[in-house]
């Protein structure tokens, strides 16, 4: 996260980090159920098997893992059918952990929005993760506050990539706060009036954020996958035979 | 592999197993980036002239977004394949050997491009030192030039009719980007050979046509996709089945899509409400006999809910067919549905039907990061 600050323990217990050895944290990820997480596609881009990763809930230092904190392995990767590498769209993955997460006051699911549920523009929100923040790669986790840009607007930035539906755009036009490498697949969350913290984005693509091409950053529009993601954890849940 | 080793794309190194043969261990591999898949050559090496290790990296990098963006500009009529002979170089299949560009086609590039880019403050990228590059020689094998039928644009661009390149993003846009106006013409579906949705004229290609994803605001793209019997019902994946089939329990769409939302609470979810079961995808009411409170919480989860609060039974009061009643040794069935343990077509003794309510499952709420008063 650029231009974001060091987020406390417990402030996004939805948050967690993919890890693969002998990286260690590859993407950020979301709890949404206490099986079941997302994350974008382009993280499983050479490690499609699902033996190879973990998931960690509920850590702020990833150099300290806490009381608090919960790892589980993965028992599915359902990557969504139509992510395109080239074009990087319809970037979005569920992943089923090997066994449910406890819930605690650390580790705790996000909501979903409703299905097509949009973004004013202009709205604030907020994004997570352990990636690079221009000048290191924090071992604390990080939290950026961006504002929600309208495709048209969003387009403008991106002359070679066609913005489509399936995404959002937050950031700002000089960077300033933005998500980088490492952050893919973290939340963009939005509280909403009842003080729920609401899923709407999962960080996906933008520009080289730590170059001199600045612009906002794209993320994979979850209102968009509503219906996919529901269908997919209720196949993968009640329709094993 | 003659010393049992093999060179990845990536510059390190692994041990082969034994049966490889020499063109595994090639370091030549297929272009896949997009931005110069119509070059006169088809494989290239990595890493390339700007330090990428990966195609992958190059197709996110800077410069794949530079390039494409400057050939706009017109300011050197090879200059995109310039860019490509450095993003992903030539590699002789024969040798393994990586073929750069001709220095003089670098400085061509540099000094024709290299002050459009400075008027937008930007610079020409630094690792394209063209002294790295070899003199143009007489038998054309040390370096690349452009031959006569080498194309100006990339398959990232439209041609315009006066020969410029415009990015493909433009094309259609409703804003005229070429000097000629070209890419605003023919811009009709069926001219662009796609598919056109009916009520909002969206250009879609055909790909994506009876897929099972709508893509047209009004889901037409999945209309009309097949065409099934009376007694058939039509699959997410416009697969037919038969009518019975539906909510029965066995998935038999290849989808499974005949065993979706079968279960589902009559519509005001947040006062007590009928449960619903689409069995044959006719709605059904599920008979209180013999109902126990671990199918109210499996009825709640399948419908991705919390624990029931309430169920209740309530009392049918016209004639009432449609039941469905638990089959009679539901327990020993382990289903993974609720409605795969129904049956129908059997009277209901109490005539009473299922009411439940179904919390929320708790979310986005953050507990721990209560403040606290100091």
């Amino acid at each position: 996260i650029l231009g974001g600050r060091t987020s406390r323990p417990g402030r996004w217990p939805w948050q967690c980090s993919l890890q693969s050895e002998p990286s260690g944290h590859i993407c950020g990820c979301v709890l949404i159920a206490r099986k079941w997480v997302l994350t974008v596609a382009h993280c499983f881009e050479g490690r499609e098997n699902a033996d190879v990763w973990k998931v960690v809930f509920g850590i702020n230092n990833l150099d300290h893992p806490s009381t608090f904190t919960q790892t589980r392995l993965v028992k599915t990767i359902i990557l969504h059918p139509r992510y395109s590498r080239a074009v990087v769209d319809y970037d979005i993955s569920i992943v089923e952990l090997s066994e449910e997460i406890s819930e605690t006051s650390y580790v705790r699911p996000v909501c979903l929005p409703h299905k097509g549920q949009l973004l004013e523009p202009d709205t604030y929100c907020s994004i997570t993760g352990w990636g690079h923040m221009g000048n290191k790669m924090p071992f604390k986790l990080q939290e950026g506050e961006v504002r929600i840009i309208s495709l048209e607007q969003c387009q403008s930035y991106f002359d070679m990539k066609t913005i489509t539906t399936r995404m959002i755009c937050a950031g700002y036009e000089s960077g300033t706060v933005d998500s980088c490498m490492g952050d893919s697949g973290g939340p963009l969350v939005c509280e909403q009036p009842q003080g729920q913290w609401t899923l709407f984005g999962l960080t996906s693509w933008g520009s080289i954020c730590f170059s001199k091409v600045l612009g906002p950053g794209v993320y994979s529009n979850v209102s968009y996958f509503i219906e996919w993601i529901e269908r997919q954890i209720y196949i993968h849940t009640f329709l094993l035979n | 592999c003659l010393y049992n080793s093999c060179l990845d794309s990536c510059g390190g190194s692994s041990f082969c197993d034994p049966n490889t043969s020499l063109n595994n261990c090639s370091q030549c591999e297929p272009i896949t980036l997009e931005l110069c898949m119509n070059l006169p050559y088809n494989y290239t090496q990595y890493p390339n002239y700007l330090g990428h290790r990966t195609q992958n990296e190059a197709s996110i990098s800077w410069e794949s977004s530079l390039f494409p963006a400057l050939v706009q500009t017109n300011c050197y009529k090879y200059l995109m394949f310039f860019a490509c002979t450095i993003l992903v170089p030539k590699c002789d299949v024969n040798t393994s050997q990586r073929i750069p560009p001709c220095r003089v086609l670098c400085e061509h590039s540099k000094e024709r491009c290299e002050s459009v880019l400075g008027i937008v403050g930007l610079q020409w990228p630094e690792d394209t030192d063209c002294n790295q590059f070899p003199e143009e020689s007489s038998d054309n094998e040390t370096c690349l030039m452009p031959g006569e039928d080498v194309e100006e644009c990339s398959p990232s661009h439209f041609k315009c009719r006066s020969g410029r390149c415009v990015l493909a993003s433009r094309r259609c846009d409703g804003q005229a980007d070429c000097d000629d106006d070209s890419d605003e013409e023919n811009c009709g579906c069926k001219e662009r050979d796609l598919w056109e949705c009916p009520s909002s004229k969206q250009c879609l290609t055909h790909s994506v046509i009876c897929d099972g994803f709508p893509d047209c605001p009004d889901d037409m793209d999945e209309k009309n996709c097949s065409f099934c019997q009376d007694d058939e019902l039509e699959c997410v994946n416009h697969q037919c089945v038969s009518r019975d089939q539906w909510c029965d329990g066995q998935a038999d769409c290849l989808d499974s899509s005949d065993e979706w939302n079968c279960v589902t609470l009559s519509k005001n979810v947040n006062s007590s409400s009928f449960l619903t079961v689409h069995r044959s995808a006719v709605e059904h009411q599920v008979c209180v006999d013999g109902w126990q409170e671990t199918l109210s919480q499996l009825a709640c989860k399948q419908m991705g809910l919390g624990e029931p609060s309430v169920t209740e039974s309530v009392q049918e009061q016209e004639q009432y067919l449609q039941w469905l009643v638990l089959h009679s040794n539901w327990e020993s069935l382990n289903g993974t549905t609720l409605h795969e343990l129904l049956v129908k077509g059997q009277s209901c003794p109490s005539r009473s039907k299922i009411s439940l309510l179904c919390s929320k499952l708790d979310c986005g709420r953050r507990p721990a990061a209560r403040m606290n008063k100091r």
